[in-house]
This record gives structure tokens, C-alpha cells and sequence, in this order.
């Protein structure tokens, strides 16, 4: 497959964040993303959606990232989750 | 499925259209009327919930406000033009914006044809959310993330199963009621069928098993989710410890690759190595990816060098798992145990050395569990009948280890005053 056009490289980083595959980038830290989070993201994404799970933004899944969709996040709130397990912790 | 945890408190829901599409092909008003209301009353067939539209002097009542909507929109969550984005709908709750569902105008939204963007198949997506579900991995689903295209004629869609089991976890499947449900505005569309009788028996199936009488079969905590394997059906308890549903799903629907009327499983556990699942019936065993049997499968049980203290080979296993203090694998059978180092998928594989041992190490646990899983922080789970006992962590021989109730505990049935563990006889309807 033709390795992905950078640019789809940082749009398919922003989508895995807003369908909440990937935490959003925390502005206080200034944490990026790490390849390896990336790579997990995909498989996350790709094992939701029936697709083989390379860990690579392959053309099925550059596809799949172009289909029109709901626009509510397929992982719901795992920040929120984790924010409720510290309040439950704390 | 997948549900969000939030559900509406009540089962009378008031819904209003706010506005109607603008670009072509124009679906009439009366058309879009009629298409939200078969998509509600999609969801409405196979629960107890029941619609009423509002008229349009009390619009601003309605629990499910639905309008079309563009780019920003005052909700914080932006459409972004033809395409991409199609639609988004609030979950139930308190908030004035709870349920209301938004579809994006500037798509072409159609009605059954190809042109454009089928309004009827988003819109009982959207109206999933709104009754609090989340996005499906399942397939089919009217709850995947991803448009699908028409999904066929308004009158006669039923949910795909996944959904309905989703919905009816969190507001119960339908009753059978005596007066007919009212029929939805039908202006312009042809008039649907009446509804057909709730398929639902007002009694239980007898055959389907009863989750609160235990004696279920295996045990196997699988991507930290519990699953009760018990007859042809399996029950699964979520991470958060809540079960899915209290009806059973049919194994032979969800793990691929068992015999055509598997009745018995005998003991499943994950291997840690390389996540593959274990499935024991007989003297036979299969290795799963997932839910699908690797080919291959299934093989003797011989693999496994199963030869008890008398000398003879093993013929069935009565549960397995790993026990996370050792991170080993640990089978037993008969009274005894034997223990494994497991390394990445081989077939011939060989107990460690000086087992078997006799079950009784385990102290105070059952020497013939039915099976056994590694839960929360690492403790070792017995299942037995209808109870189960915990060893904590890394500990054999602890002295107070008391029996709990896997019905009350696991399966949520209510505690039963007479019930202390063993066999009870709880009457319930499951």
C-alpha cells in the first residue's frame, strides 16, 4: 500500500482523537502522541470496525476514516472513566 | 453493544421536530414526520417505551428534540458540511439538551433511495444514543459507527439482535400488553402493517437457563470480562462488574468454531502468553483468536501429558486459569492439579515437574471446583454450584475463607434469606 501522505498521517491522528481511539493531547503537559499509542489507537480502531489490524493507517482504514459517520466518539469518556476511578480512588 | 449507563428514568418520551431539511430533495414535512416516527417506534417495538409526538405548541417540552442543523450550532459539536459527519444525538439525562438529536442540513437526506443519505437509517441511530446506547463493534448493528446505507422499508425494519439485546439491557424487553400500542402519524407514506403481536412469552423459556441457579459449566475471565458458561448459553459481566443482560446469550452464536450443539463446556480460561482463549470439552481441546476456533482444532487432550498419580491419562479437564500471583497456568481434574509454564503456542506441552498434586493445597476451596478465575487484584475465584470462595492473593493455605454467593454476587439475583450457598431452590423467574 502507498505509505500515507503525511498530511493523512496528523488528519488520521486527529481522528482517532475525536472518535476517542486516542487520548486528545493534554495542552498542560504539552504530552504528544507516541508512535507506539498511535500504533495501538489503529489496531483499537480497526478491530471496532471488522478491519485486519495492522497498527498501520493502510488503505482500508484511510477508507474507513472517509466514510460518513455519527459524529459521536466510539469510545466513550476514557479520560472520564479514568477522572471517575481517581474520584472513586480518592 | 455498548451502553453509556444512562438511561431515561421513565418509559413515556415526548419527541418534536423542530425544523425540517433544506436542500433537495426536499423531503416533505408529513414524510420526515413519519420517517422519525418509525424510527422511534423501531426502538418503542422491542421495549416498553412508548413516543408521543408533541404537538408544535409544547415543542419545547419534548424529552427528543430533533432538528436539522448546520456547521456550529450552538451545541459545542459542529457539523462539517456535505459528507464526514452526518448526525449526533445527547445521551438521556436531567439536561435540557439530554435526547435531543441533531442531523446535519447539508446533506442530502433521502428516503430509501440511493442518492442521497438515508434519513430512516440515521435516525434510528441517533435515536440509540438518545436512549443511551453507544457505538456497536458488532456487525450487523444499526448502532455501528459508520453509515450503512438504507436499511429497507420503514414499516417492516426490525432491530438487528445486538441492538435489541443492547436496548432491552437497559429498559427491559417488551410486555405483552392488551390494548394495541397507537399507531405513528402515517401522512404520505404507506400506511405500515399493524404492529405484530410482542413475540415476547409471557412466561420464560423453560430451556433457557436460569442465571440464578448456578451450576454453570465454566468460569473464564476473558479480557477482564467474567463469562458463565452454562448449557448452550453463556452470561458476561463486564469489567465495571455489571452483567450485560440477564438473558443468556447462545454460544454458539458468539464463539465460532465449537461442534454444532455443544451442551457443556467443560473449562475455559486466556492464556496470557499471546491472549488466545482455551476452550476444554471432553478430551478435546480448542484454541481461539478472539471469538473464531484457529483451524487445527480441536485436539486430544494427550497434548497437554495429563497423567494422573494412579498413572492413567486424564480424560477431562474440571476447570483452568492462570493464577496471576505466579503468572502460571494451572489445570485441574479429578482432585488433583498440575501447573504449566506456558510459552507461545505449541502443541505438545508438559506439566512442571513433581505434579500433579492433590487439590486439597488449596485450602479452604472446593477440590472439585467447577471452575476457577484470577479476578480483581489477582485473588483466585472457586466456583462451585452456586457459590465461590476467594483465596487472596498468593495465599494456599488461609484459614478463613468463606463461601459467597455467585447468585447474588455475579448474577444479581436477589439474596434469597434461606440461601447459604450450596444448592437453593430460588424459585425466581431468572
Amino acid at each position: 500500500d502507498l505509505a500515507p501522505m503525511p498530511d493523512q498521517y496528523s488528519r488520521g491522528v486527529d481522528w482517532l482523537s475525536r472518535y476517542g481511539y486516542l487520548p486528545p493531547p493534554d495542552p498542560h503537559t504539552g504530552k504528544l502522541q507516541t508512535k507506539e499509542g498511535i500504533e495501538r489507537a489503529i489496531k483499537e480502531m480497526q478491530r471496532f470496525a471488522g478491519l485486519k489490524d495492522t497498527g498501520k493507517l493502510d488503505s482500508d482504514t484511510l477508507k474507513l476514516m472517509n466514510t460518513p459517520r455519527c459524529s459521536l466518539p466510539d469510545i466513550i469518556g476514557s479520560e472520564d472513566k479514568l477522572k471517575k476511578r481517581r474520584r472513586k480512588r480518592r | 453493544y455498548a451502553t453509556t449507563g444512562l438511561r431515561w428514568k421513565k418509559s413515556d418520551l415526548m419527541w418534536s421536530i423542530q425544523n425540517y431539511p433544506s436542500l433537495p430533495p426536499f423531503l416533505k414535512p408529513s414524510e420526515v414526520d413519519t420517517i422519525m416516527a418509525y424510527a422511534l417506534k423501531a426502538w418503542s417495538d422491542v421495549t416498553n417505551l412508548k413516543f408521543h409526538a408533541t404537538s408544535s405548541s409544547e415543542q419545547d417540552r419534548a424529552d427528543i428534540k430533533i432538528s436539522f442543523a448546520r456547521s456550529l450550532h450552538d451545541d459545542g459539536y459542529p457539523f462539517d458540511g456535505k459528507g464526514g459527519t452526518l448526525a449526533h444525538a445527547f445521551f438521556p439525562g436531567e439536561a435540557d439538551v439530554a435526547g435531543d438529536t441533531h442531523f446535519d442540513d447539508e446533506e442530502s437526506w433521502t428516503y430509501i433511495d440511493d442518492s442521497g443519505t438515508d434519513l430512516f437509517a440515521v435516525a434510528v441511530h441517533e435515536f440509540g444514543h438518545a436512549l443511551g446506547l453507544s457505538h456497536s463493534s458488532s456487525h450487523p448493528s444499526i448502532m455501528r459507527p459508520y453509515y450503512q446505507g438504507p436499511v429497507g422499508d420503514i414499516a417492516s425494519y426490525t432491530l438487528p439482535e445486538d441492538d435489541r439485546y443492547a436496548i432491552q439491557s437497559l429498559y427491559g424487553s417488551k410486555r405483552r400488553s392488551s390494548t394495541p400500542s397507537p399507531n405513528h402519524p402515517t401522512q404520505n407514506l404507506p400506511k405500515p402493517p399493524s404492529p405484530p403481536q410482542p413475540k415476547v412469552p409471557s412466561q420464560p423459556d423453560p430451556s433457557v437457563q436460569n442465571r440464578c441457579e448456578g451450576g454453570f459449566d465454566a468460569v473464564a475471565n476473558i479480557r477482564g470480562e467474567v463469562f458463565f458458561f452454562k448449557g448452550p448459553y453463556f452470561w458476561r459481566i463486564q469489567r465495571s462488574g455489571s452483567l450485560v443482560s440477564f438473558h443468556p446469550a447462545l454460544i454458539k452464536n458468539f464463539w465460532i468454531g465449537l461442534p454444532p450443539g455443544t451442551n457443556k463446556i467443560d473449562a475455559v480460561y486466556e492464556r496470557q502468553t499471546d491472549s488466545r482463549i482455551i476452550f476444554f470439552i471432553g478430551s478435546q481441546y480448542w484454541v481461539f483468536k478472539d471469538t473464531m476456533a484457529i483451524s487445527g482444532y480441536p485436539r486430544p487432550l494427550s497434548d497437554w501429558g495429563l497423567i494422573s498419580h494412579d498413572g492413567s491419562e486424564v480424560r477431562r479437564v474440571d476447570a483452568a486459569f492462570i493464577w496471576a500471583h505466579n503468572g502460571k497456568s494451572y489445570i485441574f481434574s479429578g482432585g488433583e492439579f498440575w501447573r504449566f509454564s506456558e510459552g507461545p503456542e505449541t502443541e505438545k506441552r508438559h506439566p512442571d515437574a513433581g505434579y500433579p498434586r492433590n487439590s486439597s493445597l488449596w485450602k479452604g476451596a472446593p477440590s472439585n471446583p467447577d471452575d476457577i478465575i484470577t479476578w480483581e487484584d489477582g485473588d483466585a475465584y472457586f466456583f462451585k454450584n452456586n457459590s465461590y470462595w476467594i483465596l487472596k492473593n498468593g495465599g494456599l493455605d488461609q484459614d478463613n475463607v468463606s463461601q459467597k454467593s455467585t447468585a447474588v454476587d455475579w448474577m444479581m439475583c436477589p439474596a434469597n434469606p434461606s440461601h447459604k450457598g450450596g444448592k437453593c431452590n430460588c424459585g425466581l423467574n431468572g
